[in-house]
């Protein structure tokens, strides 16, 4: 892996968004990842709706949570993803209102990612941001700085929080992941949290994944 | 499928050897500050233990029995009501114990029907060494700069003194995330500061994670050495 990279800087990531008071960042995870690949595959970097999947990924349980994996499933069942524009972002459960023809994006695959960090990095610095989980122990009161909490308090068994990777690199020499939330600007470092890089912290590691385009 | 159980995950054990020592120092950490005849004493414990590197990490649920307290303005209970329930978190790194958490409420019925009496919560910075006189104002006046921030409104006055005491809380909490995290982070006020745990995980998090990966996804051909 190169010694720092960040997909911020080369337009491959929207900007931040906000899930409300809902337990969709599962969707806004899986939305971030796509929008990378899309940007990544065919030059154009889309804002792609969460509220589709939210409403249409049966698999899922919408505000109440959910698996990225569950959510490239359904975006191959359903088509596709349509735009934030199309299909904007409310908070809350509604009925299905997804139609095909609005699809701007469709993935053809998904792929689980390497649990070792070296890897990781390797690879999103050549294919673009990763969905990952983590264990948001210390998140409800971060403000800014890289984040260490102790092992023991950050357990990687106890994830209950989906993000995105989009890039990394060292602060003074300690090393960072750049992790995009969906709580807002108005929340950590402009709505980015960093995170420990190499020592496996809250679980960074442990459920990367992303979708594939062709 | 049986759900999937983490290595580290216990069941909830009556009280051993182990588990004694660090409610013996959760208690000591309770009754900070207090005289000998005013201190609390411990009844049943129980308790998990979680274990990782050199320390292990003790959540634990005991009794606390108050002692009988006239004095309206320093008793913990009224006076009819003697006994906590209260959930304990003791860090045990290399034999140093520490409390993370700790939060006591009343224990029968009748006082758990009265809606005037909450669970409180109290943490090791709060007891550790006489609070400042001027710690209230400083949270008060905190408090009013993150309802301005973050353009917070209440229904009632009620509600805007019970978020103001969970924000009190969450800020000491927050001193103690921060006392132990091992990087550059900052913790403090934002704009999840006047919720409840529960309540943030509820709005927030995403249970579901823990249940584990889900769908089974062929796993990425790793990046070539270029």
């Amino acid at each position: 892996a190169p010694p720092e990279w960040d997909w911020r800087n080369k337009g491959a990531v929207t900007k931040v968004k906000n899930q409300g008071m809902c337990g969709s960042c599962w969707a806004f995870s899986v939305t971030g990842n796509v929008e990378g690949q899309w940007f990544l595959k065919q030059g154009d970097l889309l804002s792609l709706s969460e509220q589709e999947l939210v409403d249409c990924d049966t698999l899922d349980k919408a505000c109440m949570g959910g698996l990225p994996s569950n959510a490239y499933a359904a975006i191959r069942t359903l088509g596709g993803l349509e735009t934030e524009d199309d299909y904007s972002y409310h908070g809350h459960l509604q009925t299905c209102s997804f139609t095909a023809e609005k699809v701007k994006v469709y993935i053809n695959d998904s792929v689980e990612l390497s649990k070792d960090e070296q890897k990781l990095a390797a690879w999103l610095a050549k294919k673009g941001p990763i969905s990952i989980a983590i264990n948001a122990f210390g998140m409800q009161f971060y403000r800014r700085g890289i984040s260490r909490p102790l092992r023991l308090l950050c357990s990687p068994w106890f994830i209950d929080h989906a993000v995105l990777l989009v890039g990394y690199g060292n602060r003074s020499d300690v090393p960072f992941w750049a992790i995009k939330n969906s709580w807002g600007t108005d929340w950590g470092e402009e709505g980015y949290y960093y995170l420990h890089r190499g020592s496996r912290a809250c679980g960074v590691n442990v459920m990367a994944s992303s979708a594939v385009v062709d | 499928a049986p759900p999937r159980r983490s290595p580290d995950a216990q069941a909830w054990e009556p009280v051993t050897p182990e588990l004694l020592r660090p409610a013996r120092f959760a208690l000591e950490t309770y009754n900070r500050g207090r005289v000998a005849g005013a201190r609390a004493v411990l009844g049943a414990v129980s308790g998990r233990v979680r274990r990782a590197g050199g320390g292990s990490l003790y959540s634990l649920k005991a009794t606390v029995e108050e002692p009988p307290c006239s004095d309206p303005m320093v008793c913990r209970l009224p006076v009819s009501k003697k006994t906590l329930l209260c959930t304990f978190e003791v860090l045990d790194e290399l034999g140093k114990h520490r409390l993370l958490r700790g939060d006591c409420g009343p224990v029968d019925a009748k006082i758990t029907d009265d809606k005037n009496e909450i669970s409180s919560s109290f943490f090791p910075l709060l007891n550790k060494d006489p609070l400042p006189q001027n710690f209230s104002m400083e949270m008060v006046s905190l408090f009013k700069h993150f309802i301005t921030t973050y353009n917070r409104t209440y229904d009632s006055e009620e509600e805007a003194q019970w978020r103001m005491s969970i924000f009190m809380n969450n800020m000491v909490r927050a001193q103690e995330i921060q006392a132990l995290d091992r990087g550059t982070a900052q913790y403090g006020v934002t704009k999840f500061s006047d919720l409840t745990e529960e309540e943030f995980r509820t709005f927030y998090l995403n249970p579901l994670l823990k249940e584990g990966p889900g769908k089974t996804m062929r796993l990425a051909k790793p990046i070539d050495d270029p």
